[in-house]
């Protein structure tokens, strides 16, 4: 049985997509057996792990409005033992196309249900809102990987989270928490990152990992040659945490 | 008249707040009456201003949702002759509440059309998503202002902003063109941000400004403060890039 994890946070550019890509790529090298789901519109999991848009066929839309299986859906990628769930921009009308539905935000959760044995972990990237694709992302997870910058802004958003994750444990998911808080693009040098990290601290305390992610320039390069760190420059500082984080992750997940 | 901007790119955090506050505080500085209208539900703009959530009685969701007037909702914040329209967590509400009712794309315009003769100038800051209260900055613009990042993912993204502008522009609003393109957290000792720059040149050629916003941490502590980076540090490196750009709009606004 697949344990499944969302990786969300409405604030735009906080390393959601980064974060899911790395610790799913160090997850399938380890030797577990990893789907990554994009349902984000823009699709930056899916090209980050090297899936061109023109070669890609059927995507998570088609699981979500169109009832295909997720098995039909999936793609191999630049990592064994790692598929993919592409997403393509057709994804942006799925919000509108799925609003009228019963139990719109639960159509993720049907689907990866059948697929469920064929995976050790399932690693979904959200886009950067609390709209109907992060609701089914929520409503599909046993738990969650909240990527927090370190930045007054990244800051501001934690309690609509809170309070979102809150809604859907309430009345969708019962089951629903928190595994594990990342500080990502951490420059501790800064007077700033210091006060966020404090602040952090104080609403999630020991699910806060301790490993940060460093403002590290070959994360970014990384996607632009289609590849996980682990395969562009495994010695690097982003790669060693995402490592760590990914180790941390396993045990994390023997726990569900 | 005053000329509507409006910041968009669906891509998070990839400055455009930022650049939506910064710009307005210099135009306003220099002696134009400016609105800034903030239209992302996580309010970063309202903040970034000095207006805290809890001094929010009436927002752009009544202006949106309740047919409230703009004058009935606009507060003053630490800058003269900046009016803020502030955004609260309700208007996370307003993509949904506004879906069903005839022409919902054009809501904002027409609550702007009896306003302007107030301002000089309004300057709009969008969420990252391409939804329907982006549709509504759209659609309520005479022209674009596109913050960029010197990131991969934020190049992706650029093919279906150009798309959904173009369809703005085929459907509801005709007039509206790309003002300014402003390449933002430039680090230009990296290849990669010169390899995205280049990119955005064949894209965009002179729309966009020779000013590139550096990488700057005043500008990302300025927020924490509530004030704009001019009244927060105005010698800094990212002070004089985005006093440099206010000027440049100062231009295109004769020319409109
Ligand atoms: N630790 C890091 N060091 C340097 N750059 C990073 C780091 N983490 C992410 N980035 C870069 O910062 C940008 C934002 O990261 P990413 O796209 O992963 O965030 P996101 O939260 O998924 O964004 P969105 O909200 O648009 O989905 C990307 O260009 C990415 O390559
Ligand atoms: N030039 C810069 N140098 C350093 N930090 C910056 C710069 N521009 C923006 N930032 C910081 O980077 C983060 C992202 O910027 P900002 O929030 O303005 O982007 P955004 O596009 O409005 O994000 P969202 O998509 O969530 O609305 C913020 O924490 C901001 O303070
Ligand atoms: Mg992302
Ligand atoms: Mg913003």
């Amino acid at each position: 049985m697949a344990v499944v994890y969302a990786v969300v946070n409405q604030k735009g550019g906080v390393g959601k997509t980064t974060t899911a890509v790395n610790i799913s790529a160090y997850l399938a090298l380890s030797g577990a057996r990893v789907l990554v789901v994009d349902t984000d519109p823009q699709g930056n999991a899916t090209s980050g792990l090297g899936i061109r848009r023109s070669n890609i066929d059927l995507s998570v839309y088609d699981v979500l409005v169109n009832g295909r299986s997720v098995r039909d859906c999936v793609m191999s990628c630049a990592v064994e033992n790692l598929d993919v769930l592409p997403a393509t921009l057709e994804l942006a009308a799925a919000e509108v196309e799925l609003m009228p539905r019963i139990s719109r935000e639960t159509v993720l959760r049907n689907a990866l249900t059948n697929e469920a044995s064929n995976y050790d972990y399932v690693i979904t990237d959200a886009p950067p809102s609390l709209g109907l694709l992060t609701l089914n992302a929520l409503c599909a997870a046993d738990a969650l990987i909240l990527p927090i910058q370190t930045e007054y802004f990244a800051l501001e958003g934690i309690s609509h989270l809170v309070r979102t994750i809150e809604m859907v444990r309430q009345h969708i998911n019962p089951q629903l928490e928190v595994a594990m808080v990342i500080l990502t693009m951490a420059d501790t040098r800064t007077k700033l990152a210091q006060q966020v990290a404090e602040e952090v601290l104080r609403h999630f305390n020991d699910r806060v990992s301790s490993t940060q992610v460093p403002r590290n320039i070959r994360l970014s390069e990384a996607p632009s040659h289609g590849l996980p760190i682990a395969l562009y420059d495994p010695k690097s500082r982003g790669a060693l945490a995402y490592k760590k984080l990914a180790q941390e992750l396993l045990i994390d997940g023997e726990t569900r």
